[in-house]
């Protein structure tokens, strides 16, 4: 028997720009999910562990095939208020997801037929950044929407003290700048697609702080820490030919 | 210039 009733359904509307579909492996320690996007130039990572759920059972490994896009059109309609179970016995072919609104008392039950979804692993090695910078989650979403309305790439800038996005394209250039507390190793200058960073910092209300751990010619780190767990979007870097 | 990558070469696929 798997049952984990989780407060927040927006996690799935942060990432269903990125993946259609994905499996969720859930286990005792809680549930996983790891999947690249179609053009495989970024990857989301989830953890949340079993601690973070009210409550949380899972006797076996389970893995379950979920399409996020009909998911995402049922946590939708709920509103942001409502909590999110997933149910799933003995028949690993269908599972149950149940909403319900602690306001009104409302519950909405599906059964949901899990998906095969043919998915490769991957392996995500350690890596050390050069900057690893801390900022407030709605500045940073503020600053991406805002650059992105006109431009399409965003150049980062860090240094001590600041981190710059500048942006340039046909209708002229663009920039924000934003203090930091944070150690970096030294100044780092790298370029990354406004329309990523743009669907990363939908998970904006996960978190009050979002963390960019950039170097140059690895793939950026986009994370934000949830109870009992996190999301990470990672994303391919631009190298010079 | 510059050019995007792809993950496939960073992280590995098996």
């Amino acid at each position: 028997l798997f049952h984990a009733r989780f407060e927040q359904a927006g996690l799935v509307d942060a990432i269903k720009d990125l993946i259609q579909d994905s499996d969720f492996h859930c286990r005792d320690s809680g549930i996983a999910l790891r999947n690249m996007d179609n053009s495989q130039v970024a990857v989301v990572v989830i953890l949340l562990e079993a601690g973070g759920f009210l409550p949380y059972h899972c006797d076996r490994r389970l893995n379950l095939g979920i399409s996020l896009t009909s998911l995402t059109k049922i946590v939708h309609y709920a509103g942001d208020e409502a909590t999110l179970a997933l149910k799933a016995n003995d028949n690993p072919d269908t599972f149950n997801l149940v909403l319900e609104c602690l306001q009104t008392g409302c519950i909405i039950k599906y059964d949901i037929k899990s998906r095969d979804i043919d998915q490769e692993h991957l392996e995500i090695p350690k890596t050390d950044y050069a900057a690893t910078i801390t900022i407030p989650s709605a500045e940073f979403q503020r600053i991406c929407r805002n650059l992105s309305q006109l431009l399409e790439s965003v150049a980062n800038e860090a240094s001590e003290e600041r981190i710059k996005f500048s942006s340039s394209g046909d209708i002229g250039s663009g920039s924000a700048t934003l203090r930091h507390n944070s150690d970096l190793t030294g100044p780092i200058a790298l370029t990354i697609s406004l329309k990523y960073l743009v669907n990363f910092s939908k998970a904006t209300a996960l978190s009050y702080s979002v963390t960019l751990s950039l170097s140059s010619e690895v793939p950026q780190l986009v994370e934000y820490k949830v109870e009992s767990g996190f999301a990470r979007f990672y994303f391919a870097p631009q190298i010079g030919e | 210039g510059k050019k995007q990558t792809t993950l496939g070469r960073f992280f590995t696929l098996p």
